[in-house]
């Protein structure tokens, strides 16, 4: 339980700062497809280890070092267009907007329809969505056919054995 | 020391014995040493709450890979494979800011850290509201280990948080995958037996039920033959689960059973227990005012010991005792040795293919009521002894002769030993 120290428990409320921003409109899901690699690939693991490298010498100012962290932030990743009309109408973005749809199971519209909005807000991982990883959706697809071969194997010898299996499900 | 790991790591996939999905990389050691960071303490769950759900979350990856995680509090950082810590908003001196309630609620680095966003409800596994610590913090080692995201129905390493109404398990393809990185688990076991029990239904029938174990130094594994896995939680301490015999170094386990005799034995160094199914635990004294435990030769004389295994054969009603390059045989009807033995294993159980046998010290053997077959086990690899179904296929096979060998982990999936820290979870 938080902790609070004013009887109306107004003190533990998360301010807004504390929210997460909702993905509603095209800008929020173009930053939103930009920050989980399905504009251009993010480089997550090189870019951390430097961070720890520089934050280590010891012999920058604090406020060199906070620059270097504002350098480090992905979400500056934007191309430098401004926002003001719909971003998604770009070419690169519909498609990044339509990888995402397909990754999710979702209807490819091509268009920031609820169901995608909703899958956008949904609580995920911040580690980005990279290339690599949509090519392992179709990886996963051949190997989960071999494992219907195997078990259907097992099935047949299962029922072979004409004892049955007395097992705790749960862990 | 980061720069060598990694670069050892990459140079050991570039020689191509750690195989990994799309050029991910992966640990080239496999004891893992982990910590939760003293300054990133979550400010929701107790700090021992916090410590039990990344225990078992590492023991769950620990369950289905060759690695072994260990709680490391007392070496210096740099020691450390992998540090856990909650922060919000701009935390741990990480790049990537959280960005508070709602959506983003973790993240992790290859080979590295995982950092939990503390503006999430976090819940322990036995709440069922706010978000699972323990399926997130699963999810994040998986990237640690070098996973990505995936888009597999079921899969832990989906990247959006699927509420769990009960317990989740890593499946069947997530296996695989963590195994394309490090590999399979392989090893010897102690003893491998099918464990029959009797029991009566609702209507007072009696109905005959079996599992298969296998026993490892002191744990063993549950394994469920119609899932392909060993059972959900294990291994656990045979000192759990069986009661009244060794709880390590098991030799051998005998299931005696004919019209007259129905009798479970464990066997260890040069004494025997007799395990009384029904209650679960073994004789002290039995029926017949045999003390337990008893003298392998006063039970079985003739036979030496200590033994390296035995099983018994329901076709001549003979146990099969194998010790060093010899086979004895005894007659349970008679209860002596049978004439003309010991003999060579390598006689008595001939090879098919000429030099595929395991000559002398075997580890295991057993009946298998899943397969039909009697197995020999010796390392990392079993032999099937023939039996009449492949003799009708193929009749030039000698009785009792033994197929080329196999390697258990292709038959029996996901035998992995844990931490002997996490080892009573």
């Amino acid at each position: 339980e938080k902790l609070f120290h004013s009887r109306d428990h107004s003190d533990i409320e998360l301010p807004t700062s504390h929210r997460a921003e909702v993905i509603v409109d095209e800008v929020t899901a173009k930053q939103f497809l930009e920050k989980y690699g399905f504009t251009n690939p993010v480089k997550w693991d090189e870019k951390h280890y430097e961070q720890e490298e520089s934050f280590i010498d010891a012999n920058r100012a604090p406020k060199d070092i906070l620059s270097l962290i504002q350098e480090g932030t992905f979400a500056s990743r934007s191309s430098g267009e401004s926002d003001a009309e719909n971003p998604l109408q770009k070419p690169q973005y519909m498609k990044a907007l339509k990888e995402f749809q397909k990754a999710y199971n979702l209807p490819i519209t091509g268009v920031l329809d609820d169901a995608t909005k909703a899958v956008m807000n949904k609580p995920r991982c911040g580690v980005p969505d990279k290339k690599a990883d949509l090519n392992n959706t179709i990886d996963n697809t051949t190997t989960s056919i071999t494992n219907e071969t195997l078990d259907n194997r097992t099935a047949q010898v299962e029922r072979q054995a004409s004892y049955s299996a007395g097992t705790r499900q749960k862990r | 020391s980061l720069e060598m790991l990694l670069f050892r790591g990459r140079k050991k996939r570039s020689e191509g014995d750690t195989p990994s999905i799309s050029g991910q990389m992966a640990f080239s050691k496999t004891v893992l040493k982990w910590r939760l960071i003293g300054e990133g303490y979550s400010s929701q769950l107790s700090i021992d709450d916090q410590r039990y759900v990344f225990r078992l979350a590492f023991r769950m990856w620990s369950e289905v890979s060759p690695l072994l995680f260990e709680e490391d509090n007392t070496s210096p950082l740099s020691m450390i494979d992998i540090r856990l810590g909650f922060g919000t908003g701009r935390h741990l001196g990480c790049a990537q800011t959280f960005d508070g309630a709602g959506r983003e609620f973790a993240h992790a680095w290859q080979l590295g850290d995982i950092h939990f966003d503390d503006d999430e409800h976090f819940t322990a596994p036995s709440n069922d509201n706010g978000i699972s610590l323990l399926k997130v913090a699963v999810h994040e080692i998986g990237h640690v280990l070098g996973l990505p995201h995936i888009y597999r129905t079921g899969s832990i390493m989906q990247p959006s948080y699927i509420p769990q109404n009960s317990g989740f398990e890593i499946d069947w393809l997530d296996r695989k995958s963590v195994q394309e990185l490090y590999g399979k688990c392989a090893g010897p076991f102690n003893a491998v037996f099918d464990w029959v029990r009797k029991e009566r239904t609702v209507y007072g029938e009696v109905v005959v039920r079996f599992n298969t174990y296998f026993f490892r130094k002191n744990w063993y594994w549950l394994y469920e033959n119609r899932n392909n896995r060993t059972r959900y939680g294990d291994p656990i301490a045979i000192q759990v689960g069986w009661h009244g015999i060794p709880s390590d170094g098991i030799d051998a386990f005998v299931h005696v059973w004919t019209w007259r005799i129905d009798a479970t034995y464990f066997f260890k160094g040069t004494q025997y227990w007799r395990y009384d199914s029904d209650s679960d635990q073994a004789y002290a004294e039995d029926s017949e005012g045999n003390k337990y435990p008893r003298l392998i030769s006063e039970g079985f004389p003739g036979i030496p010991s200590p033994i390296n295994t035995a099983f018994y054969d329901r076709r001549d009603y003979r146990v099969y005792f194998f010790k060093d390059s010899l086979v004895y045989a005894f007659d349970v009807n008679k209860n002596q040795k049978v004439n003309g033995f010991p003999q060579l294993i390598t006689d008595a159980f001939p090879a098919v293919i000429p030099n595929d046998h395991p000559i002398s010290n075997l580890d295991a053997a057993f009946f298998s009521y899943s397969y039909n077959s009697i197995f020999f086990f010796k390392g990392t690899y079993f032999w099937k002894v023939v039996n009449d179904r492949d003799k009708q296929l193929n009749s030039s096979l000698a009785y009792n002769s033994l197929l080329p060998r196999q390697n258990i982990g292709d038959q029996w999936f996901d035998i992995c030993n844990v931490h002997s820290s996490v080892l009573r979870m």
